[in-house]
């Protein structure tokens, strides 16, 4: 998963939510109905609550629009681009779109909810059949008024359940006559119109008069569209005319012919030729369910993944039984689940004691006696025997001063100590103490099986086991015991990573990896790279070099080096210094 | 000697509003309105990188096989109906 730059997320739990408008293409409960689930597939995995307002402003502003809609990103007509959402803040942040172009279902074609008629409200059922005929679409059929009808089950003369579908005829949407129908034929600017219009408007929705003169009532409505009308094209809201004739050809069904993206179209009068009047035949259309549920992920603050299966991931794809991507849980409780946030993820309680791994100190807190001299090391505060490193270790060349180093092997935070490897010796910066740097130490006489140039180091925060690479191989200490080497790619590196030059541990059990202009994300309980992975590191970590040899966290910062300067980035993962090692971090 | 080609014909619908494009010119539209062409370096100057190059982390965001060319299966995910919101931040 990937969070927006800075980690965008609202501030409070209790989001709220207001729909501007309705689509044509379902009813309006049912659209009221899919937004509600999709917020609830968020608030069923967080602390996040939606309420939906309907006046004012509303943190999360719901609409349908079509082509260029006024926020600057306009729509591209039927297929393409669906929909689009701001990331979480004020004004036009927080909102989603979604193009009315588009054919709004529940993903497997029209949904059509009845009215009236003995059915109360269910959707009709497709296919059913009347008096020996099977219909797919509404039908007009067995009536003398031009309702469109269907049956609520499969068969209507054994169950005589039925509804009318949307029309024109029978109710119209926003607007500002309460739903009342269309009345035909009225007049508009001294016109007189039999059938719902688009003219008047730059939006393309079909609407009508509810009054038999505009002009004069200034009454409105939109028109629901039918579940047989074409979508797009310059006759939405028409039926399909059959057969009609298309270069000289009759069709009898839609087709594809003279298109080059296969799409299937139809003529909405008998002849193309003569009168170019067409649109899209009616589809699967899309499930404005999924659609809204991935939108709202954008308006709570979660960018696009790239696992294939997160609700996340760009594309569009339809799924029966939607459950959410444990990518997409991870995501949002980033942002949202206290104990999951990136500042509490580093904020593990930094041992006084480096090396105690029995608990918590036995001792009575008080001041410590410092003992002078380099004897101290390397637990100058604590008598307790540590597991990590049960011998003295001394410092092996006093000469040797780390601020002569511009670049060291790896940079890492052990037991809450930055630690500085470099050919074989090491350095120690408190992270609590202003105690100074102190070292060099062997790395030979602490981790005897290391090679004396690593490449990086972490230290597992749950297991306190620690991991070093260098090259292809990596070695795990815990305490003085010892695995490895190994070869890194039975952790699931691919062979063509030559060596692995930062980690980053990022929650309980995970580890950033990063190596070239990549990183990876290791499960380290699982052994393996999570799936989604490869990730470009400039795309998740602006403003850093792409090819960092170190990678490290320390006191609540990330930090990447190159060469003997540093980029600091914030929890908000905004880089907010750029220095140097030796002088700001060594203090040299 | 050989069965008539029947000619294909594409038809400009009026009122549409994707038009018909090369593969070529969906791809360079499609790189930079999600934002692959586009790169923002740390001095806030933006540089557009190679179509090869931003047609590789298209294909690894997408879980294709990153070959930078434009081929059948990135054609194909390029046409496919998805979000709007860029796939990479500037």
């Amino acid at each position: 998963y990937q969070t927006f730059e800075g980690d965008l997320k609202w501030d409070h739990h209790d989001v709220t939510y207001r729909i501007l408008n309705y689509s044509p293409d379902m009813e309006a409960s049912l659209i009221d109905d899919a937004f509600a689930r999709a917020f609830k597939v968020w608030s069923d995995v967080t602390p996040l609550t939606f309420t939906r307002l309907f006046d004012g402003t509303a943190d999360i502003m719901v609409s349908f629009g079509k082509a260029d809609h006024g926020d600057g990103y306009p729509f591209d007509g039927k297929d393409g681009l669906l929909a689009h959402a701001f990331p979480p803040g004020e004004g036009i942040q927080g909102d989603a779109h979604f193009d009315d172009d588009e054919n709004w279902t529940l993903g497997k074609g029209a949904a059509v909810k009845t009215s009236f008629g003995n059915a109360e409200g269910a959707l009709c059922h497709f296919p059913f059949s009347f008096e020996g005929k099977e219909y797919s679409t509404c039908t007009t059929e067995g009536r003398s008024d031009n309702l469109p009808w269907c049956a609520t089950t499969a068969d209507y003369g054994r169950d005589k359940k039925f509804g009318f579908c949307p029309s024109e005829l029978l109710y119209t949407f926003d607007g500002n006559s309460n739903g009342k129908e269309c009345v035909f034929p009225f007049v508009f600017l001294g016109e007189t119109y039999e059938g719902c219009t688009t003219e008047g408007r730059s939006d393309g929705y079909r609407w009508c008069s509810t009054t038999e003169n505009f002009d004069k009532d200034k009454k409105y409505g939109f028109c629901p569209n039918r579940d047989t009308a074409v979508i797009g094209g310059n006759s939405e809201g028409e039926p399909c005319q059959f057969p009609f004739v298309f270069l000289g050809k009759k069709y009898d069904s839609c087709t594809s012919e003279g298109r080059g993206d296969g799409r299937l179209w139809c003529a909405t009068t008998s002849d193309f030729d003569a009168d170019t009047k067409w649109g899209f035949c009616p589809d699967r259309g899309y499930s404005l369910f999924l659609v809204a549920a991935h939108e709202f992920g954008h308006a709570l603050g979660l960018d696009h993944s790239n696992i294939r299966d997160a609700l996340m991931y760009p594309m569009y794809s339809y799924v029966e039984d939607f459950s959410l991507h444990e990518d997409d849980v991870e995501g949002i409780q980033y942002l949202y689940v206290k104990c999951y946030s990136f500042n509490s993820l580093h904020s593990f309680p930094l041992s006084s004691h480096p090396g105690s791994k029995t608990g918590p100190d036995p001792t009575p807190p008080g001041p410590t006696i410092p003992t002078p001299g380099p004897s101290d090391e390397p637990e100058p505060n604590t008598p307790t025997t540590t597991t990590t490193s049960p011998t003295t270790t001394h410092p092996v060349d006093p000469s040797q001063d780390a601020c002569q180093i511009n670049k060291f092997d790896a940079i890492t935070e052990i037991d809450g100590d930055l630690h500085f490897f470099k050919d074989g010796q090491y350095w120690r910066l408190s992270s609590k103490t202003d105690g100074g740097l102190k070292g060099p130490f062997s790395m030979s006489e602490r981790w005897p099986a290391l090679p004396a140039v690593i490449d990086t180091a972490f230290e597992d925060l749950v297991t306190k086991k620690i991991y070093f690479f260098s090259g292809t191989r990596f070695w795990v200490y815990t305490g003085q015991s010892l695995l490895g080497p190994r070869s890194i790619d039975k952790l699931g590196l691919p062979s063509t990573v030559e060596k692995v030059e930062g980690a980053l541990q990022r929650g309980k059990g995970k580890v950033l990896l990063f190596s070239g202009e990549n990183y990876w994300r290791l499960d380290v309980k699982g052994q393996n790279i999570d799936k989604g992975y490869p990730r470009f590191t400039d795309i998740v970590f602006g403003g850093v070099p792409n090819d960092a040899h170190d990678v490290f966290h320390f006191k609540g910062h990330i930090y990447f080096c190159r060469d003997r300067f540093y980029w600091r980035m914030n929890s908000r993962r905004q880089v907010d210094r750029v220095g140097y090692v030796k002088y700001d971090i060594l203090k040299c | 000697w050989c069965v008539p080609l029947e000619k294909t014909v594409s038809v400009t619908f009026p009122g549409d509003v994707l038009k018909n494009m090369t593969d070529m010119e969906l791809a360079e539209s499609y790189l930079k309105r999600f934002g692959y062409m586009n790169v923002q370096h740390r001095s806030g100057f933006q540089s557009m990188v190679s179509t090869s190059k931003a047609l590789m982390r298209m294909q690894r965001q997408m879980g294709l096989e990153e070959t930078g060319t434009l081929d059948k299966s990135t054609v194909a995910a390029m046409k496919a109906p998805r979000c709007g919101v860029p796939d990479i931040r500037s």
